[in-house]
């Protein structure tokens, strides 16, 4: 454990805590894309399947019942909550996040550490959530205004992969770590935050709202 | 580096 990952995690803990508090006290889930937490409900639950085969840790197993549980009370408020639900931008929704899952499991399929069913799935998983934000990130471009809640969680959730890969650099030269799939993978899915990033630090330096071009 | 530290992290 080092300060990268620890604050990584936190960060990734921050933005849920951050979308939870917006559902619930504004009681709405503007600008927030259904298919992006659909995608990470199918992630937490391919990869922390190893909860049944792994021993139990301090650390981790908190955090994988804590991801676990959030994702799916995030679906659960979209869907079903009489008064969110109302609030969903259904219309501007449009990323086709079905087309996302069958490459993964393809190359999860060829690229994994080892043929296995939890290691196959582990590594749908790391594929599926480098890309899960696109559906989110395209409703973003087509909302005028973006509330700070929603910018605040979108970048809370790229500052945690990115913050990663400090991890693994770290990981690298302090205890010899070399882990390909999830380097790239992080690479990519942080690469893709890399225009929010630039229009959300512009918006706060100029003290403007966000809005993506 | 051992199979057991493959799945230390989130």
């Amino acid at each position: 454990m080092n300060a990268f990952r620890l604050l990584a995690d936190l960060t990734h803990l921050l933005s849920i805590i951050i979308l939870l508090v917006k559902i619930r006290t504004t009681k709405s889930c503007a600008g927030i894309s259904l298919k992006t937490q659909d995608l990470y409900v199918l992630v937490f639950i391919s990869r922390y399947l190893d909860l049944f085969t792994r021993p139990l840790s301090l650390y981790n197993t908190p955090f994988k019942l804590v991801f676990l549980a959030t994702s799916i009370t995030i679906v659960y408020y979209m869907r079903y909550h009489k008064v969110v639900k109302q609030t969903y931008n259904k219309d501007s929704d449009t990323f086709k996040h079905y087309f996302l899952i069958l490459p993964c499991a393809v190359l999860a399929f060829f690229i994994n550490p080892k043929f296995t069913f939890i290691e196959v799935l582990w590594s749908f998983s790391i594929y599926l959530e480098a890309v899960a934000i696109l559906p989110q990130l395209v409703l973003l471009q087509s909302s005028s205004n973006i509330d700070n809640l929603t910018g605040n969680y979108v970048f809370m959730l790229g500052a945690y992969r990115a913050l990663y890969l400090l991890n693994w650099i770290y990981r690298f030269f302090a205890e010899d770590v070399v882990r390909w799939i999830p380097w790239i993978a992080g690479l990519v899915q942080t690469a893709l935050y890399a225009d929010f990033f630039y229009y959300y630090i512009k918006s706060w330096r100029n003290n403007e709202r966000l809005k993506l071009p | 580096v051992g199979e057991k530290k493959f799945h230390d992290e989130l």
